[in-house]
Order: C-alpha cells, then sequence, then structure tokens
C-alpha cells in the first residue's frame, strides 16, 4: 500500500 | 497604500477559484513586484504558491509592503458580485483591518463597492526555491485535468512514471485499472497543443488523486501545464499568467 507524505519532511520552514 | 486594478475581474475570481477549495486563509503580501501568497493545506499535503506580476495589472501601486490575510470563501463570495469584464481595483492602506473592492462597469457607469474584513494569519512559510527536478513536462492543461478526472474514477492514488519518449499516466483499483500514454509531439500550428518532456533522470512517483483534482481546478488560467517531478522533492505543477504563476507543490505517495 502507499503511504501519503507529508510537505513538511521536505521543506524547510522560514 | 495598496492600489491594484485589473482590467478585467475574471483574471483574479478565476485565480482565486483555482485555489479556494484546497486552502482557506492565506496571507496575500502586496509589494512593488505584485502581489503573491504561499499557502498549504490542512493535510499539509498541497502548497499553493501564487505570484501576479505588476504587467498583470492595468494600474499597480503599492508604496510600502502589506500583507493582507484573508478567507478565501469570504474573499469569493465578494468577487461573485462583480461580472468577469467589470474593472476590479483592490485598494488598502498600509496597516489594513480591511480590503476594499471596487467594481467597475465603465460602459454602464455602475461603481459596486465592498469591504473584506482580514484577519491576522499566523502561518508556516516554506522555503520552495531552489529544487532540482530529474523531469519537466509541458503539455495542454486541459489534457491533463481529462486524464486526472478519468483516471480517478478507478483508483485514489495516479502514477506518472516518464521515459525519454512517453508520459505515462497509470491508476490501479478495485474495479479494474486504467493507463494513458502521452508521447511528446509539436504542434506547429497551436503551439499550446504540444507536449515537451525535458528528460534527466526517468520518474515513477506517485500521487493521492484528490490533490490532483484539486491542482486541474487552475487549468482555466493557461492553456498548458508545467510539470516538474523528481524522486526527490515535492513536484510541481504550474500555470502561468501572463505575468507570474499559480505554482502547486504536492508532496509523492510512497510504497510502504
Amino acid at each position: 500500500k502507499f503511504k501519503q507524505s507529508s510537505l513538511m519532511s521536505f521543506f524547510g520552514k522560514q | 497604500m495598496l492600489e491594484a486594478k485589473f482590467e478585467e475581474a475574471s483574471l483574479f475570481k478565476k485565480v482565486i477559484d483555482s485555489f479556494k477549495d484546497c486552502v482557506q486563509l492565506v496571507n496575500f503580501n502586496c509589494s512593488e513586484h505584485g502581489i503573491a501568497a504561499q499557502a498549504v493545506d490542512d493535510s499539509r499535503v498541497l502548497l499553493v504558491s501564487l505570484s501576479i506580476g505588476t504587467e498583470s495589472f492595468q494600474d499597480f501601486r503599492c508604496d510600502r509592503n502589506v500583507t493582507l490575510g484573508a478567507d478565501l470563501s469570504s474573499l469569493s463570495k465578494i468577487l461573485r458580485c462583480g461580472n468577469n469584464n467589470d474593472n476590479l481595483t483592490l485598494i488598502a492602506d498600509d496597516t489594513p483591518d480591511s480590503l476594499l473592492l471596487l467594481f467597475e462597469d465603465t460602459k454602464k457607469d455602475r461603481i459596486s463597492e465592498y469591504s473584506l474584513k482580514l484577519m491576522d494569519i499566523d502561518a508556516d512559510f516554506l522555503d520552495i526555491e531552489g529544487m532540482q527536478y530529474d523531469t519537466t513536462i509541458t503539455m495542454p492543461s486541459a489534457e491533463f485535468a481529462k486524464v486526472v478526472r478519468d483516471l480517478n474514477q478507478l483508483s485514489d492514488s495516479l502514477n506518472i512514471l516518464v521515459t525519454k519518449d512517453t508520459v505515462k499516466f497509470v491508476a490501479e483499483g478495485d474495479i479494474g485499472s486504467g493507463s494513458v500514454i502521452v508521447k511528446p509531439h509539436t504542434d506547429m500550428d497551436k503551439p499550446d497543443d504540444s507536449v515537451k518532456v525535458e528528460l534527466d533522470k526517468p520518474v515513477d512517483l506517485t500521487f493521492g488523486s484528490k490533490y490532483l483534482l484539486d491542482i486541474i481546478k487552475g487549468a482555466g488560467l493557461s492553456n498548458q501545464i508545467t510539470i516538474k517531478l523528481s524522486s526527490e522533492t515535492p513536484a510541481l505543477f504550474e500555470f502561468g499568467l501572463q505575468s507570474g504563476y499559480l505554482q502547486f507543490f504536492l508532496a509523492p505517495k510512497f510504497n510502504e
């Protein structure tokens, strides 16, 4: 099964 | 003071309609370069980034940077009150509590004025600049929208596979499976019908269909969509404006 990833695991916060 | 006049209200209406269903509270950052916004959906899977350059306006004046925090469903209600071909001017002072929207029908000499209450929105700003992608696809936005709508009927996931000479969309679900292959080609007569694929590395990625359904609401903004994919970063789906863009960044699904 596929699991949805989150944007937060890719982008740094400013 | 911000005074931003669209020759036709339809442009701003279309832009807002393109992302009002996936994010609700948005800070519009106004500067001498135009109006920009960034917002993430509640599930933190889809990010919207908007830039409307000054060339998209008939007149644009912004003396000092100003942030307009707006509830898009409220903004959208007001935008529905104007006609598509009315002039639309957005007016705000330097520390605004509200945004004034002025619709003018110059032929009929009718002026409608609405005020939208603004809000303080505490939102994270994500650094989305400077990402590297393995492939860039440019194709007709209507064609992409149809593929997404069609394959959504079969599965809540859409797999996109890109090789040198094909883009393959695949959906596998309980009732069966479907795939659409799109090949690069150049249409001399209608350049917007062309499909272009630039590829550094083949790509095999899967996305949630419900987010793609949100993204294709931007298809009315531009005849073409640019899709940038990489196994390392969220996908970028971009609709160009005459000056500026509406971008969607979508986090992929991964095989567990």
